[in-house]
């Protein structure tokens, strides 16, 4: 089963169409293996992102180099997918 | 045993246990539900509807799907809730016998069952199909790309690695052209609701362009009312609109298509939540969840029942 330790969902809010733009780019670098939750369309909705624990400094740079503001969603995946297994499992006993 | 009832509704279970708990429902209701068949999947999972009904032949329907994207896993186990409920309110409450005495509802629970069981084996973030992707290394089509709705257009990824990849061509997904061939097949699908997670969202066509539909008034209209509903039960609260106003331009959409098919009730639900637990909603918030959007549900029924065309 693939685990997701340390993988960050970021919330992204954007302020102008540029700021729009610049996470469209964001988007298209497969190579940091980005999971768009809500992917950017207009400054008016917030983007959520899921980010691999090896590629979430790089984005928080990203992001911060812009200025763009963000915040943590989940902090660390797994700890909300382990709580899920384990409510399986109780629930499966029951 | 058939005849227990000890399906825990408010967990998430397999693949296997959804299928099994149909089986159950279909057996003890058999009055009003059963079983069928339209298709299966590229794995060769079947992929099995609930029919709800009270008789007659080929009456007017409505058409209810969820776990299109698999690891939305709020919806399949919603949608089996909604099963139940409206097995045992068959008889019990008027609006829903009325229903049922001149509609049909056809119910599909796991619309995407490879998707589904790959989140319980291998990874729980998996949302698209698992069929090869020719010339390619990754796996599976965003089956709410691949309808024929603005194919190939903006808001889908011609890339097989991406999660909203829209396939080789329309209906390329056996899942999805099981639905097709099934409503077309049917011809008198008069209402067409999908479920998906997250974000508490609303929406009706269009998603492949940004122009209003010819129904716009009425169907932003009978949205609104549907949030409200879902609102008053535990205050959540669903944004109302079109695909693409509300979320972004995406083609090759479900209602999309449905819609511009001639099925002018076509609508899209986002259940909970805001972003906290991403499609990992405690299951402790299942059954909340599903009650909340039965209301909503119940009210767009209620006004197709109503409102024939």
């Amino acid at each position: 089963l693939q685990t997701f330790v340390g993988h960050q969902v970021l919330r992204i809010k954007t302020r102008n169409e540029e700021e729009v733009k610049k996470l469209q780019l964001l988007e298209s670098l497969e190579h940091l293996e980005l999971d768009f939750w809500r992917n950017p369309s207009t400054p008016a909705h917030p983007v959520d992102v899921r980010v691999p624990a090896n590629n979430v400094q790089a984005v928080k740079a990203f992001l911060e180099s812009y200025g763009i503001e963000y915040s943590i969603l989940i902090e660390d995946l797994q700890v909300v997918l382990d709580q899920e297994k384990q409510d399986m499992e109780y629930n499966q006993q029951k | 045993d058939r005849s227990s009832n000890s399906f825990n509704f408010g967990a998430y279970h397999t693949l296997d246990e959804i299928y099994a708990e149909l089986d159950h429902l279909a057996s003890q209701y058999s009055n009003i539900v059963s079983k069928l068949q339209i298709g299966e999947s590229y794995e060769k999972r079947p992929l099995y509807v609930l029919k709800f009904s009270t008789g007659g032949s080929n009456r007017p329907a409505i058409w209810l799907d969820a776990g299109i994207h698999s690891r939305e896993w709020v919806t399949q186990a919603s949608a089996i809730w909604i099963a139940k409920k409206i097995a045992t309110d068959y008889g019990q409450d008027p609006s829903i016998t009325s229903l049922l005495n001149k509609m049909d509802i056809f119910l599909l629970t796991v619309s995407n069952p490879d998707g589904y069981v790959f989140t319980h084996t291998t990874n729980r973030m998996w949302r698209k199909t698992r069929s090869k992707n020719k010339g390619s290394v990754c796996f599976g089509v965003d089956p709410n790309r691949n309808w024929d709705a603005g194919f190939g257009g903006p808001g889908a990824s011609k890339n097989p690695c991406s999660d909203s990849y829209h396939g080789p061509s329309a209906n390329s997904e056996v899942e999805v052209r099981s639905v097709v061939n099934f409503i077309k097949n049917h011809g008198n699908v008069r209402a067409f609701l999908t479920l998906h997670s997250y974000s508490q969202l609303l929406m009706y066509p269009y998603g492949y362009k940004c122009t209003e539909p010819a129904d716009y008034a009425e169907l932003d209209a009978l949205g609104r009312a549907a949030a409200s509903s879902i609102r008053s039960l535990y205050g959540t609260t669903f944004t109302v609109g079109s695909i693409c106003t509300t979320i972004y331009q995406a083609s090759g959409g479900s209602i999309d298509w449905s819609y511009d098919n001639g099925i002018k009730y076509s609508f899209a639900f986002e259940l909970r939540d805001t972003g906290n637990y991403g499609f990992l909603l405690p299951a402790s918030q299942i059954i909340p969840t599903a009650e909340e959007t039965w209301l909503g549900l119940k009210k767009i029924m209620e006004h197709v029942r109503d409102s024939p065309y």
